[in-house]
């Protein structure tokens, strides 16, 4: 990695951004999504936070601008430079230009918003461009899915020889702190799902994250990674060549599709099929093998056919009956390499989709990064 | 032979070299135009080192000419940000 020449660095901790001007090529919800996120990814490995604001000289002025627009460096029309930035400072320092002549998208069609944001507000924050292929400071762009999109060490280390790493967290003050809510390893979660190549679980308002075979999670307010959902998610489901995520809390559900919240939701799940009893989800796991989704509800459970966006005729059925060794009720479950992984209190289950039946059985110890 | 590190020069190719000279000015703080008349036989060198700084930074086969791989790198869509900053 490269810092911008003299090491420019921001010298507070709070910085604001606008975004004064946006693209015709997207919905200004989108664009305000894809800058959030971006900033996000630099705000999750430093002690910086960003605020967002709609009047007067923000530290970061965000714009989409064609050909000459003002300062030293006219844009050159399609393709060629698609954007550039400015190091931390007064007036122009920090702010990010985007040239309005490039397609702007949310998806890999075009140029996409939030992969060249993160870029330029690297640049914004003082570092310069790496020459390692797998940093997002690497001069030319090159799409990756924004899911699954991760920082280069490489990118970590340069920004934190900056502003060093996230602030720990503070020891816990109050009875439902982080800490004491996730270090209790007889932890019973609220809801289990993956995301991408990553398992999260939620706990009130927590949510952490983990690879499927590392012991180690990560947590953070639910509300700081998607703020438009409620804390205390009941259950949770991926539809993973969809790239959607389903959320449920009492008789209300989200979708979330390519990390992005969806309009018109949330909407009751009377609309899935359910009975008007059903007033909340304990659990729900997608099978991709049959394309089924298994929602549980108690000690019965239906399942749901995502191909026909139909529940299934003959259910509800009991839980004991069809998954031998798993319930009366569970906690929440996920699915992963053709195993279900059901969570009851401190037990997770390891079930075998294929033989139906339990194949392991041992005690999580989720702490949710104490 | 050519001012600058390439094979036989033809109208594309003096494109070609225009537009290197001018990514390599924008990005890696090459001066063409400064350079007076008389140094004009040291600038095959100097465009020379200026191309093999680029292809180690960009992670090409560091060869001082300007081949279509270096070429293509030099079209690729990029930020507007030098590469090295004088």
């Amino acid at each position: 990695f490269r810092t911008l020449a003299g090491r420019p660095v921001w010298r507070k901790r709070f910085l604001t951004y606008r975004i004064n001007s946006y693209t015709p090529d997207m919905k200004p919800a989108d664009v305000d999504y894809a800058i959030q996120k971006a900033f996000q990814v630099w705000s999750d490995v430093t002690p910086l936070k960003f605020r967002k604001i709609h009047s007067g000289e923000a530290d970061i002025m965000i714009g989409f601008a064609s050909g000459a627009h003002g300062d030293f460096n006219p844009f050159d029309g399609r393709g060629g430079i698609i954007a550039h930035a400015f190091g931390p400072g007064p007036g122009i320092g920090g702010d990010t230009h985007f040239d309005e002549a490039e397609t702007w998208t949310a998806n890999y069609r075009g140029t996409n918003l939030f992969l060249v944001a993160v870029h330029e507000l690297g640049h914004s924050l003082g570092l310069g461009h790496s020459s390692d292929p797998k940093a997002i400071m690497f001069p030319t762009y090159s799409y990756v899915d924004p899911n699954t999109f991760r920082l280069s060490s490489d990118d970590v280390r340069g920004i934190q020889s900056l502003y060093g790493g996230p602030e720990r967290r503070q020891p816990p003050s109050h009875p439902d702190s982080t800490e004491s809510a996730t270090c209790n390893p007889i932890l019973s979660l609220d809801a289990a799902t993956t995301v991408g190549n990553k398992i999260i679980f939620f706990k009130d308002r927590y949510f952490g994250w983990r690879n499927p075979e590392s012991p180690k999670s990560n947590i953070s307010l639910i509300s700081s990674f998607w703020p438009n959902l409620p804390s205390g998610i009941q259950a949770a489901y991926e539809i993973g060549d969809r790239n959607q995520v389903f959320f449920f809390k009492d008789d209300k559900y989200w979708v979330i599709s390519n990390l992005r919240p969806q309009r018109l939701y949330p909407k009751n799940v009377r609309s899935l099929g359910f009975p008007n009893f059903v007033e909340k989800i304990d659990a729900a796991v997608f099978n991709p093998l049959l394309y089924k989704t298994y929602f549980f509800v108690g000690s019965q459970y239906w399942r749901y056919d995502e191909r026909r966006q139909l529940m299934d005729p003959g259910y509800p059925k009991f839980i004991t009956k069809a998954f031998p060794g798993i319930g009366p009720k569970i906690d929440a479950v996920y699915y992963n390499n053709r195993h279900y992984y059901f969570f009851q209190g401190s037990v997770v289950s390891e079930y075998d989709v294929l033989s139906h039946r339990v194949t392991k059985r041992l005690k999580h110890d989720i702490k949710l990064g104490c | 032979s050519g001012a600058v590190p390439l094979t036989n020069s033809t109208g594309s190719e003096e494109n070609d070299v225009l537009f290197a000279e001018r990514y390599l000015e924008t990005f890696y703080g090459f001066v063409m135009d400064g350079v007076p008349v008389t140094k004009m036989k040291v600038s095959p060198n100097l465009m020379k080192n200026k191309l093999q700084e680029m292809q180690q930074f960009l992670g090409l086969k560091v060869t001082g000419r300007l081949d279509a791989s270096t070429l293509d790198m030099m079209h690729m869509p990029r930020c507007g940000v030098p590469d090295v900053h004088e």
